[in-house]
């Protein structure tokens, strides 16, 4: 049972990268029931990430923001700081593709403070930049301006050009 | 299913660029 839980994310996962996303989240929710069932947390948790990310592409983004919310929820539990912090970038930008800016620039921020305690300059950079956005969708041009600004800086810092 | 109606947004594409090759693997 255990060994038919990995085969199934491991097809749900090859399904996703042939772009096949329903049949993607067919074999990812059988992985997600077979996790349940060993209290396997972790695996529980790669399959809502999963799960999450097909939906991206589905289209769903509501679905996806649920997913990627217990996703979240997990990581916290199992203490997983980088998974956290993914999943805040995740939510960010699942909350812009929502039009909900106020929503995704929470979740921007909270990604921006792990980030911050990882010392995870890219993470840090990438943050900036979507709260940069996030804040001239909203109208508020002299705070986008200030998270330019930060993004230029850490751009320059770690030789990021582009 | 909601259209990708923000494609504009360049972190945003960024994101999802990356996301098409992002599994969590067993």
């Amino acid at each position: 049972r255990a060994a038919q839980g990995r085969a199934y994310g491991n097809l749900g996962n090859t399904h996703y990268l042939l772009g096949n996303f329903t049949e993607a989240t067919t074999f990812h929710k059988e992985r997600l029931a077979i996790a349940k069932e060993f209290g396997d947390k972790a695996a529980e948790r790669r399959a809502y990430s999963n799960l999450g990310n097909a939906h991206i592409f589905l289209g769903r983004f509501d679905v996806a923001a649920e997913y990627y919310k217990k996703t979240l929820q997990l990581s916290r539990q199992l203490r997983d700081q980088a998974v956290e912090a993914q999943a805040c970038y995740s939510l960010g930008n699942t909350y812009t593709l929502l039009q909900d800016y106020e929503r995704a620039a929470e979740y921007h921020l909270r990604h921006l403070v792990i980030a911050q305690e990882l010392a995870d300059r890219v993470g840090e950079g990438r943050a900036c930049w979507s709260l940069g956005n996030a804040y001239v969708s909203m109208g508020s041009p002299a705070q986008a301006l200030t998270f330019a600004k930060k993004h230029l800086q850490i751009s320059q810092e770690i030789g990021d050009r582009n | 299913g909601q259209r990708l109606h923000l494609m504009q947004v360049d972190s945003v594409q960024r994101w999802m660029e990356d996301l098409k090759l992002m599994t969590e693997c067993e």
